[in-house]
C-alpha cells in the first residue's frame, strides 16, 4: 500500500521544497521506498537533491506529463538509498500552457504515477507557488495533501483559497483526497508573531496540525547550496531532528 | 515624467510584496504621488495597505484588465497621503485563463495604465510568484523592473530564467524595459549564508545592486497583520529606515 502526498500552498516561500526534500529523505532513511516528484519548473527540489537541471534537459517530468517518455524512464536514484527522484527542469513551465487544451489535462500525473506507484511506499510531490495545472495535477494524483504554513501573517491569507481548491478537486477529480496535515514552518519561539500565527493555525485546524513544527534553522537554508538534504548535510541540526520527527509522525499515522 | 516600476521575481517569498508596499509608502512620504498596483491574486499588497479584499470584490484590477471597468474607477486612497492603491482580489486568478486567447493579451495593463500614469510620479507593480500573464503584463507596462533577491541559496537559482524572460519582453513587447536594480532582502549580517549569497549577487550584477539592502527585521513581518506599511507601524525600526533609504536611492537615480 503506497501513499502519495502532495506538498502544496500557493503562497510563495513557505517551505514547500524544504519540506518535500527533507521529508522524502527522512522517509528513505527510515527505509521506506520513497519517490520525490518535482512538479515545480524552478526545479529547486531537483537541485536540493544534488541533481543539476542541465543534466536532465532530455528526460524530466515535463516529458512524462506530455507523453514523450515514461515516468519510469526519467526517475533516477539519489545519494540516499531508498530515495528516488523524478527531476524537474525549467521547460516544465511550458507544460502549463501546452496542457491547457488536452483532454483530462488535470489527470496527466495521475496516469504517469499509476505505472510506478506500486514500487514505492511513499511518493512526495513538490508543488510550485500557484494553483495552476501543475498543482491541480498533483492534487488530483495525490491521496493526501500536506500544507506547509510559514508562521507569518501573509501566509494565513491564502489558506481559504487553497482549501476551496482542495474541495473542488475532491468534488470533481479526486474524491478520496484528504488533508494529511498542516505543518508549521520557520517557527521562531522567540518571536510573538510566530507564536500568534501558530496559535491561530492550531485553533483553525485543530488536530490536523502536526505535533512536529519546523523551527527556523539556518542549516536548512544552507543545505541546498551543497545539493544535500539536511540528513546528509548536518544530521545533528535541529532542522534534521524536526524532519526526522515529522517523518515518524507520518509513518505512524499516514 | 512618471516611472513605472515592476517588482518581480518568480521565486516565492523573496520579499516582493514587502518591497512594493513599503517602497510605495516611502515614496509617498517623500511627497511623490505614488500608485501601488497589486497584480497578485493573493492580494497581499492590498491587505498590507489595510484594504480588505472582500470590500473590493466589485471593483479591482481584474475588472480593469478585462475591460469591465476603468482602472481609474478601481483606484482608491490609502491611510498615507500621496499613496493610492489599485487593489487585487482572488478573482484575479481567473484573469490568467480568461486572457489567454485575447488579442494583445500581454498589453492589457499597459493600456489601463496609459490613462492614469500621468497623475503619478511613481507607479509600483507587485507581481505574483510566477512568469505567467499577470507578470508578463507588468513587465510589458513597466519602464523598469526591481528584482528582490532573498539572501538564500534557492533564490539564486531562478535568476537566469527571470533575466531570459526580461530579454524576451525587451525584444518583443517593451523595448525600453530596463533593470531598475537588484535589492538584497532579508539580509542577516550574522549568517555566512547571507553574506555569501550577497557577495555572489554583487559579483554577478555589479553596480545594478542597490547600496541599500533590507535586513531581516520582524517588524516588517508584523506590519501586514495591522494592515499598515512599516512607516506607519514602526517608523523607527530598521525596516522602515531601510525602505526610506531605498526610496531615496530611487528618487535620486530613477
Ligand atoms: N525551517 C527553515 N529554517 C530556515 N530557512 C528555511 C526553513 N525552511 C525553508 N527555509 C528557507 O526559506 C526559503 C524558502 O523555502 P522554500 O524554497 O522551501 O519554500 P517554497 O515554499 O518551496 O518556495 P516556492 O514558493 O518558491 O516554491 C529557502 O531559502 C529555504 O532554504
Ligand atoms: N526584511 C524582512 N524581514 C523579515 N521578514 C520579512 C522581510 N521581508 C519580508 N518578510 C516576510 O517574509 C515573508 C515573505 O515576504 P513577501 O510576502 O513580501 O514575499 P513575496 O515575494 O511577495 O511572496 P510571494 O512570492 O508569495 O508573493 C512575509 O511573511 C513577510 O512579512
Ligand atoms: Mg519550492
Ligand atoms: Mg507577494
Amino acid at each position: 500500500q503506497h501513499a502519495i502526498i502532495a506538498v502544496a500552498n500557493q503562497k510563495g516561500g513557505v517551505g514547500k521544497t524544504t519540506t518535500a526534500v527533507n521529508l522524502a529523505a527522512c522517509l528513505a532513511v527510515a527505509e521506506k521506498r520513497t519517490l520525490l516528484v518535482d512538479m515545480d519548473p524552478q526545479a529547486n527540489a531537483t537541485s536540493g537533491c544534488g541533481v543539476e537541471a542541465a543534466d536532465v534537459e532530455e528526460g524530466n517530468v515535463y516529458h512524462a506529463l506530455l507523453g514523450h517518455a515514461q515516468l519510469a524512464d526519467v526517475i533516477q536514484t539519489t545519494q540516499i538509498p531508498h530515495l528516488s527522484l523524478a527531476p524537474s527542469h525549467i521547460n516544465l513551465a511550458g507544460a502549463e500552457v501546452e496542457m491547457v487544451n488536452l483532454i483530462a489535462r488535470e489527470q496527466k500525473l495521475q496516469t504517469c504515477l499509476a505505472q510506478v506507484a506500486d514500487d514505492y511506499d511513499y511518493v512526495i510531490l513538490d508543488c510550485p507557488p500557484s494553483l495552476g495545472l501543475l498543482t491541480l495535477n498533483s492534487l488530483t494524483a495525490a491521496d493526501s495533501v500536506l500544507i506547509p504554513i510559514q508562521c507569518e501573517y501573509y501566509a494565513l491569507e491564502g489558506l481559504g483559497k487553497l482549501l476551496n481548491t482542495i474541495r473542488l478537486i475532491q468534488r470533481h477529480l479526486n474524491k478520496q483526497l484528504q488533508i494529511a496535515g498542516v505543518l508549521l514552518t520557520m517557527f521562531d519561539q522567540r518571536l510573538n508573531l510566530s507564536r500568534q500565527v501558530a496559535d491561530e493555525v492550531r485553533s483553525y485546524f485543530g488536530g490536523k496540525v502536526y505535533k512536529t513544527s519546523i523551527s527556523r534553522n539556518v542549516r536548512l537554508a544552507e543545505a541546498p547550496g551543497h545539493g544535500q538534504p539536511i540528513v546528509l548535510y548536518d544530521i545533528v541540526s535541529p532542522g534534521a531532528q524536526n524532519y526526522m520527527s515529522l517523518a515518524g509522525e507520518i509513518i505512524q499515522h499516514g
